[in-house]
């Protein structure tokens, strides 16, 4: 057993501006990565597996409003919400993944059991909630996901072509989302 | 978009990625974060990689993949091979965001294009840094 191990988080990219964020925000930021950070690491310090570490740092920041994923996730042009997520073990190269769940309180997990229990590699919307279900993955009902902020971001776009990512600093309460001006649906 | 990689002390890599999609998106879209190549990868010979940013040019140039084959294919480094893709590839044709990868050998890239990106690293000697800015 080696003793080199580390891990790397993330939560978004966008055009985020030490100007627009107040010291109280950046705090806010720190302070969930670190616990993100440290609850993944202390599976790797004690031995555990790179595959459970990635899961459980991706929950802290799924069960965070901060960020765009699991409570935090913006609207979809309908006010809804719509999930995503993937997971994959770099030893079997199994991988697994689910898009556009509702109500799934964090898709890691079920995209994991996806992975683990499925023979398959991606499930979508109401399929993968059944799946969900199979495997007693934790459902919650869509006012989980309700989130003034996020309300108020689709409300200012909602009537044009605009779509937006996660962080940006045309955002005046949060400095938290991105703009893609003429971008298409894909 | 919030992603994490790691290698434990097995040398066992993983990666995974989770999204709350994009604001005012519309007809079921899905990005990059789902979609095991684009937005997610991880492979014990190279790195594994974990995407956050415009899911379609995601999508198109295959970005968590394009890392790990151009380090098993060309030999880059980890470094090399993830400023190469975000950076030079990624910007030539407008797709903005960014990835955090981590090789077998436990080397950390987190290059991104935008002016931010919310990122952070531990390493097994202790080591921590958390960074937002460029």
């Amino acid at each position: 057993m080696s003793e080199n191990f580390a891990i790397v988080i993330h939560g978004g990219a966008g055009t985020i501006l030490k100007k627009n964020m107040t010291d109280e925000q950046e705090k806010a930021y720190q302070e969930k990565l670190q616990e993100a950070l440290d609850s993944g690491y202390a599976i790797l310090k004690n031995g555990g597996s790179a595959i459970d570490a990635v899961e459980k740092a991706i929950v802290v920041m799924e069960d965070s409003p901060l960020f765009n994923a699991g409570k935090g996730a913006v609207y979809t042009n309908v006010a809804t919400n719509e999930l995503d997520a993937s997971i994959m073990d770099g030893k079997t190269l199994n991988a697994g993944a689910v898009s556009g769940v509702r109500n799934v309180k964090n898709p890691i997990k079920l995209a994991r059991v996806v992975m683990e229990k499925s023979e398959h590699v991606m499930l979508s919307g109401k399929g993968a909630e059944d799946f969900a279900k199979q495997y007693k993955i934790e459902m919650v009902d869509s006012a989980y996901f309700y989130n003034e902020h996020r309300l108020k971001q689709l409300n200012k776009i909602k009537d044009s072509e605009k779509i937006q990512l996660d962080h940006s600093d045309n955002d005046d309460e949060q400095g938290d989302i991105t703009e893609f001006k003429d971008s298409k649906f894909g | 978009t919030v992603g994490a990689v790691a290698l434990d002390k097995h040398g066992n890599l993983a990666a995974a990625t989770s999204t709350g999609g994009m604001t005012n998106k519309k007809f079921g879209r899905i990005g990059d974060s789902p979609i095991i190549g684009a937005g997610t990868y991880a492979n014990n010979a190279t790195c594994a990689v974990s995407c956050t940013g415009h899911g379609e040019f995601f999508i198109r140039n295959v970005v968590a993949y394009d890392v790990a084959a151009l380090m098993e294919y060309k030999n880059l480094s980890l470094v090399d091979a993830a400023n190469y893709v975000v950076n030079e590839k990624l910007v030539k044709l407008g797709g903005d965001g960014g990835l955090i990868a981590i090789d077998k050998d436990g080397n950390i890239a987190m290059p991104f294009n935008t002016k931010g990106m919310y990122r952070a690293y531990k390493k097994a000697n202790g080591e921590s840094k958390f960074l937002i800015f460029k």
